[in-house]
């Protein structure tokens, strides 16, 4: 069965939507079935795989209310090793929909269950926020939940809120909700703002954190515009070596060869 | 009459929080009474002034679903020359609570509108997402929307959606709804794709673009930590530098001596 792994943090700007699309390309590189999971309204993993968002007609947000059956929304690309369900604007009209639903928490778990026999891995990446999106994101991690921390003051602060969030789905909707790993991200070794921030992390989440750090790497803040993981834009990048140890540091802590 | 100006932009980690802090601690230091206004249920304007969000009994959320009366709620700081109405992490339920009251949209603008003659500028720090707290939050801009841009792809992308929005809310609940100016920040002169954005952003927005752009500076990182502003935090640096340029050409805009 393929590993559903949710990426997500409240906090805005800490690299989700760049892990959810490099660790994607680089397990697909390693040749793993991989699919991202764009549930985020402003669609940045969508665009950074160089597809308009104002184009998707169905997409997650069909799929999420019931409108379309799952398989008829995905997009595969082969270059980039991996295949995504796109998000459009109309997402962001999902969260007062999903409301009045029945098991509104639950949509994207039973949409992704049917096909998780199809990939190996599916990664979900999230708004940086809790509501209802983000509720569904952390439901469908079957596998755990994979939160990259900036490392910086306020991202660091976010965490304490995060957890409770998770202690409270677990006592309620998922109570198999695991946190899989915490993945150190822009970190900037010149500085001791970094270092003090990694430190606090691998303290209060200890063997969660993954050894591979993200260096802060202008060459993966310039990929989304070229609409590119860095796998494709800049191989020999700083960043692109980092994401592709991190797919290795996952793979073999999955037992994948 | 006070200026309330929405700090607002759904993309996340752009410089909301930094932005509202920095530029109201100069304005307080030039002589302006100053409230910020902490509606994100993170609370990081909170904890930026040196304020554990979670030692919060009513704050934003009290003020906001009618518990307690504004003015009962505003936290004084002489140090920092502002004062501020605190968030709580209580503010991740309002949302929903909103939902089922009156006047959902204008909760902020309704306990704001009476206050706006005890201060010169009211600044509002947003959640990074299009919900009914940032919906309140532009509702009460009464004198305009300040959009922080961070320099990199992404959050130029996200300007259309954002556009967008301030278009629905002009058609519907406050036609007055304005952009009052742009903030180009984290702007890193040494990479091109900065510079190519803050072109981009301006041939956009031409004269909304605040001329003042705030650079990449790691003080402005590290005095959250410290829960101060950069005016106290670290003066002399090019962060602190260019919030105070900041505040000198917002107050000539609003000819304000
Ligand atoms: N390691 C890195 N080095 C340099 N820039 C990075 C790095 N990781 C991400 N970025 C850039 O930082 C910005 C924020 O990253 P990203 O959008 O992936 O974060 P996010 O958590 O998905 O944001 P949001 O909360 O808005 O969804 C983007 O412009 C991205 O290109
Ligand atoms: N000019 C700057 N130079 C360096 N670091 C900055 C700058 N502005 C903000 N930061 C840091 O970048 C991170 C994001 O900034 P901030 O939290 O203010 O953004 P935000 O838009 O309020 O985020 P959110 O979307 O989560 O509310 C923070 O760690 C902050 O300290
Ligand atoms: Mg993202
Ligand atoms: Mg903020």
């Amino acid at each position: 069965l393929g590993k559903i792994y949710t990426i997500v943090n409240q906090k805005g700007g800490v690299g989700k939507t760049t892990t959810a699309i490099n660790l994607g390309s680089y397990l697909g590189f390693y040749g793993q079935r991989v699919l991202i999971v764009d549930i985020d309204p402003q669609a940045n993993a969508t665009s950074c795989l160089g597809i308009d968002k104002n184009t998707i007609q169905g997409g997650t947000y069909d799929v999420l209310i019931g409108a379309q059956p799952i398989l008829t929304q995905i997009l595969h690309n082969p270059r980039f090793k991996l295949s995504l369900l796109p998000a459009s604007p109309a997402l962001a009209g999902a969260e007062i929909e999903l409301i009045e639903m029945e098991n509104r928490g639950n949509r994207l778990h039973q949409v992704l269950d049917p096909i998780r026999n199809r990939y190996d891995y599916i990664l979900v990446d999230c708004p940086p926020s809790l509501g209802l999106l983000t509720l569904n994101g952390l439901v469908a991690a079957q596998d755990g939940l994979l939160i990259p921390v900036q490392c910086e003051y306020l991202a660091l602060e976010g965490l304490g809120q995060l957890t409770q969030t998770i202690n409270r789905v677990k006592s309620s909707l998922f109570p198999n909700l695991s946190i899989r790993g915490v993945i150190l991200t822009m970190y900037d070794g010149r500085t001791n703002l970094a270092a003090d921030v990694a430190s606090e992390v691998r303290g209060a989440f200890d063997s969660l954190v993954f050894e591979t750090m993200i260096p802060r790497s202008i060459r993966l803040a310039e990929a989304p515009s070229y609409g590119m993981p860095i796998s494709v834009f800049e191989p020999g990048s700083s960043g692109a070596r980092a994401y592709r140890a991190l797919a290795k540091e996952l793979m073999a802590k999955d037992n994948v060869q």
